[in-house]
This record gives structure tokens, sequence and C-alpha cells, in this order.
């Protein structure tokens, strides 16, 4: 039984790759088979958790094009065993050419992770997701069964929620209709500022019942911890920041009705 | 005798929209007559400096597709008299498809910009790019004499930067051999914190001689001016943040020989 979650939030730098990282470390940490897909071209998720992203072919790019079968671009996590990833870099920016005339553009994940299913028993793959709503993160939606938004705790990111939720209604109207908004998690919340609050509020209000009770804090730790290519568990695991994502992926399990 | 800079960055969230418009809002307010072009989808220049997104049309993206003169778009900002803006809003996001067969694609905004300083004598135009490196941020780079990268003092801003650089060159070769890189400036420093230390030293050795000596530090109300639809210099003149970009405005100021 296994879930696909999608990580997306077309607002950037609101905390999807940090999000991603962490929570598939703490899952797999917790005993649960993870695989992370690192779907954009930045491939921050890829580096921040200690891969050379520029010298792993093939990677999610070969895959999309089918130049390379899923099986061949999983690798596994050096330290923590049951997480593995599908690299990403800068030549995914390819796919939005190389697909534009397939008229199965935007099921190309989809098909991939089919596959892939085939033969592994991964519990949870983890799409983490670029800053836009194109091709990309549209197959990422199609491919998912679930989707998790992380909102920054700041003006701007209320603003963009409720493109996220028009597409989302579109993907489930057009491609993929079991697609579930999972929840959303509240992330780089600053105890001591008003903004942080109010801007809780007014998600709680408006998402009533899919916030997860966790807030993920702002914490140096874990800025710091991608420039040591470590989830937040292996880098400074009692800090603030590490305590959270542990907390979230409880609230996770628990809403899958899993331990 | 006009400049047109383009703000951009692939990475999201490092402070592209706040630098745009407060960097426009303080070389208005010393007198020079300034446009702020907004050609993110997510319309953030717009409402954060007060104008409501999802009323004013014509907007930027009629102007693309040439449904409205470039003239007819301009509103001017209520209260700084030298501050204009072209808004954005989600309708942007159609541009992709609706331009994908036009050979002259990524010449929209650059034949728009020059019908417009036909009949206006705006000295500068600021552009703020959304978080991508696709066909409007390219647009912008081919409209601009020249770039302005804003970099967060993290760990995932240095990866993207050499993207960008990639970018500017091939535009140069291509489009605009006038396109130059006008310089870079760190966004969202924490004094407290070895990272920033870190980032700063790295893309000033990196970039030697382009990098901004003014620094924007990390600073709530920053984060809280956008709320209330106002540059920082209207919400909180004496804040570090607001001090930080009109440093930033003498020295872009110094660096076109102007004063
Ligand atoms: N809770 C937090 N506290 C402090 N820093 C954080 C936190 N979460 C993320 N960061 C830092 O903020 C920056 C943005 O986060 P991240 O890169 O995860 O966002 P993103 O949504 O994936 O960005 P993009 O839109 O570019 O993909 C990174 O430098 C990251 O290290
Ligand atoms: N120096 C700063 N101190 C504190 N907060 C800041 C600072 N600069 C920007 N912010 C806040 O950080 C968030 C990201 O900034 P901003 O939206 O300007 O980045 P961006 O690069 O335009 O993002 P996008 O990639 O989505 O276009 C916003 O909520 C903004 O208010
Ligand atoms: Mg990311
Ligand atoms: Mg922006």
């Amino acid at each position: 039984m296994s879930r696909i979650i999608s990580i997306a939030n077309q607002k950037g730098g609101v905390g999807k790759t940090t999000t991603s990282i962490n929570l598939a470390a703490c899952l797999a940490a917790s005993g649960k088979k993870v695989l992370l897909a690192d779907l954009d071209p930045q491939g921050n998720a890829t580096s921040g958790i200690g891969f050379n992203k520029d010298d792993l072919s093939p990677n999610i790019y070969e895959m999309l094009i089918q130049k390379a079968a899923p099986e061949d671009t999983i690798r596994r996590h050096p330290f923590i065993k049951n997480l593995h990833i599908i690299p990403s870099n800068i030549e995914l920016v390819g796919a939005h050419n190389d697909l534009h005339d397939d008229p199965r553009k935007y099921f190309k994940l989809k098909h991939s992770l089919q596959k892939l299913l085939a033969n592994h028993n991964f519990e949870y793959i983890l799409i983490d997701c670029p800053p836009s709503l194109g091709i990309l993160t549209v197959n990422a939606m199609i491919a998912s069964d679930d989707l998790l938004i992380p909102i920054q705790s700041e003006y701007y990111a209320m603003e963009g929620v409720s493109l996220i939720i028009k597409t989302l209604q579109k993907i489930r109207k057009k491609a993929n209709t079991s697609l579930n908004l999972f929840g959303v998690v509240l992330t780089m919340y600053d105890m001591r500022t008003n903004l942080s609050r109010q801007v809780e509020e007014e998600i709680r209000k408006h998402f009533t019942g899919r916030v997860f009770k966790t807030v993920i804090p702002r914490s140096i730790r874990l800025g710091e911890a991608p420039s040591h290519g470590m989830p937040i568990i292996l880098y400074d695991l009692r800090s603030a920041g590490s305590q959270a994502y542990i907390k979230l992926t409880e609230e996770v399990l628990e809403r899958y009705g899993r331990k």
C-alpha cells in the first residue's frame, strides 16, 4: 500500500524542499520505505540531502522522457537506509520543450511511478515541486494521491493559495479524480511577530480542519542543514526545527491511520 | 535617458518582489520618474504596493498579447507621485500558451516598452520577474539594459546562481548584446548566523566588484509592509530594512553616475 504525495506551492521560497527532505527523512527513520522524487530543475532536494546532482545520471529528466527505466534512477541514501531519491538537475528544464507536443505530456510521471511501484514496495513517495504550476507540477499532481501545501507565515503566501486550490480542482476534474488535499503546513513561523499569528488565523479559518496542528518555526539550524547535505534529524536532532518535523511526521502517520 | 532593469532569480522567495517594490519606491521618492512592471502571475508587486490586482484591466498580460496599448496599462501610485506600475494577475499564466507559436514571443515586452518610451520619459523601468527562467523572464532580460540579481543569504541561493548567469550569457549572445550584469544584492541577511557570513564571502569572491556593498538585513517590518500595501519607506521609514533600501538606492544611483 503506497501513498504518493506532492509537496507543492507556486509561491517561491515557502519551504517545499525543506519539508520534502525532512518529512522524507523522518518517515524513513520511522521505519517506512520512502522515495523522494526531486522534480525541480534547481535540484535542491538532491543536494540538500548530500548528493552531487551534476554527476548522477540517469536522473528524473531521463526517466520522464523515457531515456531511462525508472528503476535505474533510484539512489539509496548512504546513512538513512529506508530513504531513496530520484535525483534532478538543470537538464530537467528541457522537459518543457521536449514534451510540449506529446499528447501524454502530463502523464509521464504517473506512468513512470506506476512502473516503479510494480517492482518496489515504497510506502511513501514524496515529490518536491518547483515554484510554478507548469508541466512539472501538473505531472506531479496527476501522479499523486495527496497534495501537501507548505505555506509560509507571511503576507504574500496567502495570496497564492487560491491559485493552487483552483489547479487542484481542475486536475481532479480532468485527470485525477482521487487527488486529495491532504493538508496545509505552516512554515517559517516566527513566534515574535503578529504577522505570523495573523496569517495562521486566516489560514486555519480558510482551510478548516486541513491545517496540521504542528507549525514549523523559523529556525537557523534548518537553513544551515542543507549546506551540510543533511536532513535536520542528522544535523541537529534536538533543535526546534527538527522537533517540529518529527511532530509533523507523527501527525502525517496519524492521518494515514498508521503508526 | 531611460534604464530598464530586470530583477530576476529563478530561486523562489529570495526577495525579488521586495527589492523591486522598495527600490522603485526609493528611486521615485528621490525624484526619478519610475515605472514598476509586474511580470509575475502571482501579482505580488501589484498587491504589495497597495493595488487590487483583480480589478485592474488592462494589465501586463493584455499588453503582452497586444490586446491593449502599453499606454493604457500604466497606473500611477496614489501617494508617491513619480511611481507608476503596470499591474499583473493570474491571467498572465496564459501568456505561455498564447505566445507559444509566435516567432516574436520572446520580444513582446521589448516592443511594448519601446512603444511606451516613445511617449513617456521614465528614467527607470524595473521589472519584477517570476521564480523561473521561462518565457516571461526571458522577455524581461531581452527588454532590459541591466540585470539585478537578489541573492538570499542562504545555502540553496548559491546553487542557482550559475544558472541565471548562463541564461544571461545566452541571451546576450542571441538576442540582447547590451544586457549587462548590473549587480547582485544580498537579501535576508541575518547578522547572527555564520551561514549568512559564509554565503556573503562566497558570493563576493564569485562576483568580484559586482556585489553591492549594501546588504539587506532580515527585518520583520519588511515582511509586514506588503500586508499594509506599502513600500517600507511609507510603512516604517526608520527601520533597518528601510534604511538598507535607501542605501541601496544611493549605490544604484552612484553606479549610474546620477545623483
Ligand atoms: N523553518 C525554516 N526556518 C529557517 N529557514 C528555513 C526554514 N524552512 C526553509 N528555510 C530556508 O529558507 C529557504 C527557502 O526554503 P526552501 O528552499 O525549502 O523553499 P522552496 O519552497 O523549496 O523554494 P523554491 O520555491 O525555490 O523551490 C532555504 O534557504 C531554506 O534553507
Ligand atoms: N529582508 C527581508 N526581511 C524579512 N522578510 C523579507 C525580506 N525580504 C523579503 N521578505 C519576505 O520574504 C518573503 C519572500 O520575499 P519576496 O516575495 O520578495 O521574494 P520573491 O523572490 O519575489 O519570491 P517569488 O520567487 O515567489 O517571486 C515575502 O513574504 C517577503 O515579505
Ligand atoms: Mg524548492
Ligand atoms: Mg516575487
